[in-house]
């Protein structure tokens, strides 16, 4: 099973097309494996990237290289992965009592 | 299914016998059909909902056709007991189950949903092998036969938005296309992802209006006015051109195209918080939320004949 321990999901709005371009050129860059939960759609919108934990740094350098800013929509994917396996866990639990 | 647990998220196993459950409870409402196999060879079940007749005019509804988008299939097995209830009850959509059944599917991507469940959440594409490529999947909402191939989804296996080889490559896309296509009878289409919060309609692939959009943009402000009505969650309406961005080859462009006037693609919560984690907790009121909406959308296509 894939984990995804230091996974950050970033939110980047883009105010300006300059902004735009920096951000859709993060797309291009498959070396850095983003998952794009939100491509970017315009300016004003939000774009959600999972950023693996090897290319955070990458990532973050690139944003502020250029002048974007960003917020850090979910600090760490895994630790919210196991908070859901485990709800699932437990209801699956609550089933085979009844 | 009384005590079946809607607050939780669930595996296709669990989901697979709940509706099961749902079909033995309610007999003369409820039965399941089997549309196809997936490139897995998992059979694609569809829930319908009908109150007798043949080939009546129908209402199709699919959820989970990007499997990581946990809260739609979730959503989906909660519309379908409240389907139900209504029809005992004799309120909301019962009226509409007088003159039209409605065609629920559940998981439309069960290889996809099973491989988020096993390998890997953040699955989000079929499971079908690319020749020539490593990567795996399609994206089965830029597989359809409009505008296929365009800009707006990728010729790269390796992409989320990869659109395959060719329209209706992946067997849970052409499965609907079959089903559709035989039937003849579907007014409204609503295709169910997650998230954003947004109420679509055609088209992704082209600039050109589609010729019914001033009454789907009707339509959607009185749907989205409803969702919002219930617990204040924002959402947006337009073309999916306009609205979000080009996309080729998705799921309403073909179903309008082949003259379902009523198709909509829903993108149901968050924003900015959770994605497609929305925790456990938040099912029941996004799935009673959207439901609002989409009783609007099917008492329209019930009460505008065409």
């Amino acid at each position: 099973t894939e984990t995804f321990v230091g996974h950050q999901v970033l939110r980047v709005t883009p105010q300006s097309d300059e902004e735009l371009q920096k951000v859709q050129e993060l797309q291009d860059l498959e070396h850095l494996q983003l998952d794009f939960w939100l491509a970017p759609r315009g300016l004003g919108l939000p774009v959600d990237i999972r950023v693996p934990f090897p290319s955070l740094q990458a990532v973050k350098a690139h944003l502020e290289a250029s002048g974007v800013s960003y917020s850090i929509m979910i600090e760490d994917v895994q630790a919210l992965l196991d908070v859901e396996q485990m709800e699932m866990l437990r209801s699956s639990r609550r089933l085979s009592l009844n | 299914t009384d005590t079946f647990n809607y607050e939780a998220y669930h595996t296709i196993d669990e989901i697979y016998s709940f509706m099961d459950m749902l079909v033995a409870e309610n007999p003369n409402l409820v039965s399941k059909l089997e549309i196809g196999r997936s490139t897995e060879n998992r059979p694609l079940y569809v829930l319908k909902f009908s109150t007798g007749g043949t080939n009546r005019p129908a209402i199709w509804i699919d959820t989970g056709i990007h499997s990581r988008e946990w809260v739609t299939q979730a959503s989906g097995v909660w519309f379908a007991k409240k389907i139900v209830q209504d029809h005992a009850n004799n309120e909301g959509v019962a009226s509409i189950l007088e003159t039209m059944d409605i065609f629920l599917e559940i998981v439309t991507n069960p290889d996809g949903f099973v491989f988020t469940h096993t390998k890997n959440r953040m699955w989000r594409k079929t499971r079908s092998k690319n020749s020539g490529s490593i990567c795996v999947g399609v994206d089965p909402n830029r597989n359809w036969d409009a505008g296929f191939g365009d800009a707006g989804a990728s010729g790269n296996p390796c992409t989320e938005t990869y659109h395959g080889p060719y329209p209706n490559s992946e067997p849970e896309v052409k499965s609907i296309v079959d089903f559709v296509k035989s039937h003849g009878n579907i007014k409204a289409f609503v295709s169910i992802h997650s998230y954003s919060q947004l109420l679509l309609y055609p088209y992704g692939y082209t600039e050109t209006p589609a010729p019914d959009e001033q009454e789907l943009h009707e339509l959607s402000a009185k749907a989205v006015a409803a969702l919002t009505s219930l617990y204040g969650t924002k959402y947006k309406y337009g073309s999916i051109i306009t609205t979000i961005y080009r996309a080729s080859g998705s799921t309403v462009d073909w179903t309008y195209n082949q003259g379902i006037k009523y198709s909509f693609t829903f993108e149901l919560r968050d924003t900015g918080r959770y994605g497609f984690l929305l925790p456990a907790k938040q099912i029941v009121p996004t799935a009673e939320e959207t439901w609002l909406a989409l009783k609007v959308i099917m008492e329209h296509a019930r009460d505008h004949p065409y």
